[in-house]
């Protein structure tokens, strides 16, 4: 773009990285650390045989607490508090659980097909109680496809914030803004990417990563309506008020 | 309405 700059580009690729990096949860070498633990078979079963509303109520918190950090994570994005609340709700409300998805990369053993979860790595038999065998097994698959693409941490910080900057989200009030703030992140990314001499098609492949995202929550909303209606005061009493305003 | 995510929008980045 002849209004963007190398050095523009280069300088929002470093904020955006320092920003994912200081918000990511779990650092790698902490994981490292972790050592790639799998939970054992009864460690498992005891996972399977709690009741469905507590197995819920855990994921929910799980959830709630990675979402803190992409909110802290947005905050510090270049623009992101100069758009109006209104416009800083909604592409929190409509991204936030994506990024959460994108990021689970990071905690993802592709080769056992598990992920960090409770202290442990996991595999999708441990969420059976949840009753969505086939959401997890859809989050499971975007998660070691996500790991195929090799991303490294300063390509997954500027995925993460052009998927958060989505300027096509409903309710916007400054869409144009948000706009400008995404394409600015797109061709950061695209810079990015040049520079790490990625092949041409790993931008395509992320492209198609939008639409699978936005399918996983709408369908973990529908799974939540669906739980809410068989039980309607467990989530208003034990689940977590920030899960309940994102996704109420 | 999103009380809770005003307050985090709200508290200065640490």
């Amino acid at each position: 773009s002849p209004t963007t700059s190398m050095a523009e580009l280069d300088h929002l690729v470093q904020v955006i990285s320092k920003s994912h990096l200081e918000t990511c949860q779990y650092l790698r070498e902490e994981l490292q650390q972790m050592s790639w633990q799998n939970f054992l078979q009864d460690e498992v079963e005891s996972y399977q045989s709690k009741p469905r509303e507590v197995m819920w109520q855990l994921c929910a918190v799980k959830i709630t607490e990675a979402i803190q950090y992409v909110v802290e994570f947005a905050k510090r994005i270049d623009g992101f508090m100069d758009l109006c609340q209104n416009d800083q709700i909604v592409l929190l409300k409509a991204g936030s659980l994506e990024v959460v998805f994108v990021r689970m990369c990071r905690v993802f053993d592709s080769q056992n097909n598990t992920v960090y979860f409770d202290g442990k790595f996991a595999g999708p038999e441990v969420f059976k109680a949840l009753g969505c065998d086939d959401l997890i097994t859809s989050v499971f698959d975007f998660a070691k496809s996500m790991c195929s693409l090799h991303l490294s941490e300063d390509e997954l910080a500027l995925f993460s914030a052009f998927i958060l900057l989505s300027a096509d989200r409903t309710w916007l009030q400054e869409k144009l803004q948000v706009e400008k703030l995404q394409q600015k992140t797109q061709l950061a990314l695209q810079h990015l990417l040049q520079k790490n001499q990625r092949e041409d098609g790993v931008l395509n492949k992320l492209r198609f990563k939008v639409s699978a995202l936005r399918s996983l929550c709408s369908r973990h909303t529908e799974k939540l309506s669906a739980f809410r209606a068989v039980y309607p005061d467990i989530v208003r009493t034990h689940f977590p008020p920030l899960y309940k305003e994102l996704f109420g | 309405k999103h009380k809770i995510l005003h307050q985090l929008l709200q508290n200065s980045t640490s």
